[in-house]
């Protein structure tokens, strides 16, 4: 099934993997523009490795682009933009900080669709790391270990089940 | 008409290459 993205076109199939990252992206539009800006940017680069030679992803793509450079400008004199070591930093802190709340919430038994929500966005803006670079060994165990969260308590929550 | 297509659609492929260079300041 398409997902609507609002100012994209229908999502080609290639790109289910970028899915949930987009979505993010538009989460954050106004709660953090930096986290936006660069959930687009890990996208548009993982978009391109998977395809960028049909027309479909093409479009997509560079309507996708085109969104890009306009928040671009949107941020222009924001040094977590400007600077991509800063916004690297950003991104980080910002992902290590979900990963904190969610982690904290699951050793205190409070199990709810937030603190979910959390593990998992936590390890989509793992993903968006890689735009800097190779993710750090501690990156790559925390990524590894919010996704399982997530999974987990999603499916204990949905069975019924207390999460161990 | 093969040869031709695959030509405009690496063309795209460079300009959407050459825009994010130029985004991430790379150019």
């Amino acid at each position: 099934m398409a997902t609507a993205l609002p100012g994209l076109p229908s999502l080609p199939p290639q790109f289910k993997p970028i899915q949930h990252h987009l979505r993010t992206a538009q989460e954050h539009d106004k709660r953090d523009p930096v986290v936006a800006y660069y959930c687009r940017l890990y996208s548009i680069q993982t978009g391109m490795k998977i395809d960028s030679k049909s027309p479909e992803c093409r479009k997509f793509l560079s309507k996708l682009m085109d969104q890009l450079e306009t928040l671009k400008k949107q941020l222009a004199g924001n040094e977590s933009v400007a600077q991509e070591v800063v916004g690297n930093a950003h991104v980080e802190n910002y992902a290590l900080k979900l990963f904190l709340y969610a982690d904290s919430e699951d050793r205190s038994g409070r199990f709810h669709k937030n603190m979910i929500k959390s593990f998992y966005t936590s390890s989509l803006l793992l993903d968006v790391l890689s735009v800097f670079g190779e993710l750090t060994e501690e990156n790559l165990q925390h990524r590894k270990y919010a996704r399982w969260k997530a999974t987990y308590i999603h499916n204990c929550l949905k069975n019924g089940e207390t999460p161990q | 008409t093969g040869s031709l297509s695959a030509s405009v659609a690496s063309t795209e492929q460079d300009e959407l290459s050459q825009r994010l260079a130029r985004l991430r300041d790379q150019v």
